[in-house]
């Protein structure tokens, strides 16, 4: 399930100043 | 937009100051098709031609994205951990999108049209043409809908209002801080009564009025949702990721 919305998650968790 | 000057709260005003550029949106996603054409043309004459549904695709995929930075960038939204900020917007994601696209009706003001997010506008008669009997029924719903939001004259901040109330759904369940979801609803609800008692005097049941029109919101963004699952499943939705990604995540 968790690999299900990893797109979702990235999103949220990306760090902006990549 | 309401006359200048009206005391309007500070919450609708942060609320304002939070919200994307519109054209910087539209340049964004403009740009992604244009891409996707160009990639299209160098594949020649070997690569399917998308089809309107395939481009109404991306640009919700797209559209999508640039949500959940919306999302990302309120400070009420900043609080929650990413386990709670993901139930709440695969709780409402189909509402936020199915308002993106009925306010921009709303305010683009004419029947026999619609305007995309990429400013492109599509005549009404040639889009129900092409489409089936169920995209029909969606885009009379939301036509209707659009007549509704315009004889109330919904203003934008009235519309950002709704997006905090759908994205803030205190009945969602699992959710590891419900109490603050529930804390901001509370907020931002009272926020619109205040807004709406300040800057339409004359209107004292405007806030229920408003309140009124959100079951016909989910109604649609839920037959928006079948829709696109049923295409889907027929191998017709041409992207493949967070537009299918949050359908599925609604449905298992």
């Amino acid at each position: 399930k968790k690999k299900d919305n990893a797109l979702l998650r990235y999103l949220l968790d990306k760090d902006d100043n990549m | 937009a309401p006359p200048a000057g009206l005391p309007v709260p500070a919450l609708v005003l942060e609320f304002v100051r939070c919200e994307q550029d519109e054209l910087h949106v539209r340049s964004k996603i403009s740009a992604h098709l244009e891409h996707l054409q160009q990639d299209q043309n160098s594949r020649g004459a070997k690569a399917e031609p998308l089809s309107t549904f395939g481009l109404m695709c991306h640009i919700a995929d797209q559209t999508l994205f640039s949500i959940v930075e919306w999302a990302r960038s309120c400070t009420f939204f900043k609080e929650l951990k990413v386990g709670d900020q993901m139930k709440l917007l695969h709780n409402c994601w189909s509402e936020l999108l199915v308002l993106d696209y009925i306010s921009r009706q709303v305010h683009h003001g004419k029947q026999d049209s619609i305007l995309l997010i990429t400013g492109q506008e599509i005549e009404l008669v040639s889009l129900l043409a092409q489409a089936g009997v169920t995209l029909a029924d969606l885009v009379r719903g939301g036509q209707e809908l659009v007549q509704h939001l315009r004889e109330l004259q919904l203003d934008h901040r009235e519309i950002t209002c709704f997006k905090y109330l759908i994205l803030f759904n205190p009945d969602v369940k699992l959710l590891e801080n419900q109490a603050y979801v529930e804390s901001v609803y509370e907020q931002v609800s009272g926020a619109l009564l205040e807004y709406t008692l300040c800057v339409y005097p004359q209107h004292l049941e405007r806030f229920s009025q408003l309140l009124l029109r959100l079951p016909e919101l989910k109604t649609l963004s839920a037959q928006a949702e079948d829709y696109l699952c049923y295409k889907h499943l027929s191998g017709e939705v041409p992207c493949n990721n967070l537009l299918i990604e949050m359908l599925h995540a609604k449905r298992t």
